[in-house]
């Protein structure tokens, strides 16, 4: 499903290089789960936005489903991540105007699903996340493991194709953060491809494939 | 050093109260190391803030150093918190136009802190939190952990009378967390009180006191 072949991100500063990812290449079969852990300022995030198409390397190759997507247009791009992929930002990420309830239904009408079938499955969507006393308020009107789970909300309520989590559970009490690690477990064994970033160790090894980041590069990469 | 009484705090959305801070009652010494636990939501970061001086209770008092908060004025608390409290904030509000070295070094200009006696100070807080080779980036150049740390340097750089840390280790990997909590320890060693948010369990258990929040309340304080 997944091909990074040779994948080289480099930020320049001035006259400073930041090799950001450094040669990377794997390949992920449709439904794997992965966790990718590592140091901070390793390229994992580097590597999530280049895989959710919003960042391209500077070097290589990234097919998805057999298309070489450098060969996209910025439209094409947006219209891949908007019907196939889900993201959770490390930061999150909300529309600061938009609602709990708004942010987590914003791709709903972003595909065009009417309201009436929209409703139920926010409704669902906030009960499972224990956000429904919260539906109404604004990003700064929720705790900081409120907004995380509203900005996972947001990333699966399409149950997209390819998920891409980075540090889901960062900000979540063990209960709240088991909740959501059921939920995704649960869309990855419906044949959703999940990938994880995350610091916490314990649930970096409940995925059955882990890589590990050091410097721009895959470390490890085992099951 | 730190007296809270019948705390409490609620917020109004429409007809919908949140007792954020429900009738909280609290005694802190000076040089206490105290950590608070609790599930998402439960009113750490609320409570935070009102220690730190940046959100007013509803009801109760919060007597500091002996002064009763609520009679002083906002510039009052402002130069108060400059002077005496560090801050890390759950969502690090760094300022995007400076430089990781520009936001550490913030805090000692606000406080008159002569040029050249600042640059040895940053230099050194930069090498303790492994950002020198980032000294130049601007928070949207720099990873979440990394983003972290300009937080914490920024926070602790006076070294406060009093320092508040909202989850600082929640984007960090393990190495860099410790180094960290290594930090926050040393000043506390060295005479200054340390509150440290957190979900992460083994962190909160290193505290000699640690608080446990549920719904606004302080459902258990021990040693
Ligand atoms: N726009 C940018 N300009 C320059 N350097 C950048 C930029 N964005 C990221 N970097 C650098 O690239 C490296 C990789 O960043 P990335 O965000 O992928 O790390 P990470 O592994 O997600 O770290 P963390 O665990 O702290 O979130 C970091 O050292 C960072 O400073
Ligand atoms: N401005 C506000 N208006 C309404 N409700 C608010 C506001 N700020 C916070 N709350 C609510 O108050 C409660 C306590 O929030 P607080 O940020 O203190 O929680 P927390 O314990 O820090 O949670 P987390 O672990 O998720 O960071 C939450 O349920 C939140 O939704
Ligand atoms: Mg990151
Ligand atoms: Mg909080």
């Amino acid at each position: 499903m997944i091909q990074l072949e040779h994948i080289s991100k480099t930020f320049l500063l001035g006259d400073q290089a930041v090799h950001a990812l450094d040669d990377v290449t794997l390949t992920i079969a449709s439904g794997d789960y992965l966790s990718v852990m590592g140091p901070s300022g390793s390229g994992k995030s580097t590597l999530l936005n280049v895989l959710g198409l919003l960042d391209q390397p500077d070097d290589g190759h990234y097919r998805l489903e057999g298309t070489d997507t450098t060969t996209l247009s910025e439209p094409e791009r947006a219209r891949y991540r908007r019907e196939h992929i889900g993201f959770v930002f490390q930061s999150y990420h909300l529309v600061n105007r938009l609602s709990a309830r708004e942010n987590i239904e914003l791709p709903l009408v972003l595909a065009g699903v009417p309201p009436k079938d929209r409703a139920p499955r926010v409704n669902e969507m906030l009960e499972r996340l224990s956000l429904t006393d919260r539906a109404t308020h604004l990003p700064n009107q929720l705790s900081g493991g409120q907004r995380q789970r509203v900005a996972i909300g947001r990333a699966i309520i399409m149950k997209p194709q390819l998920l891409l989590a980075d540090e889901p559970t960062g900000n979540l009490d063990s209960k709240s953060g088991a909740d959501v690690v059921t939920l995704l477990e649960e869309l990855n064994q419906q044949g959703i491809t999940l990938l994880v970033v995350t610091h916490d160790l314990a649930l970096g090894q409940r995925a059955r494939r882990r890589i590990r980041m050091v410097d721009g590069r895959i470390d490890s990469d085992g099951t």
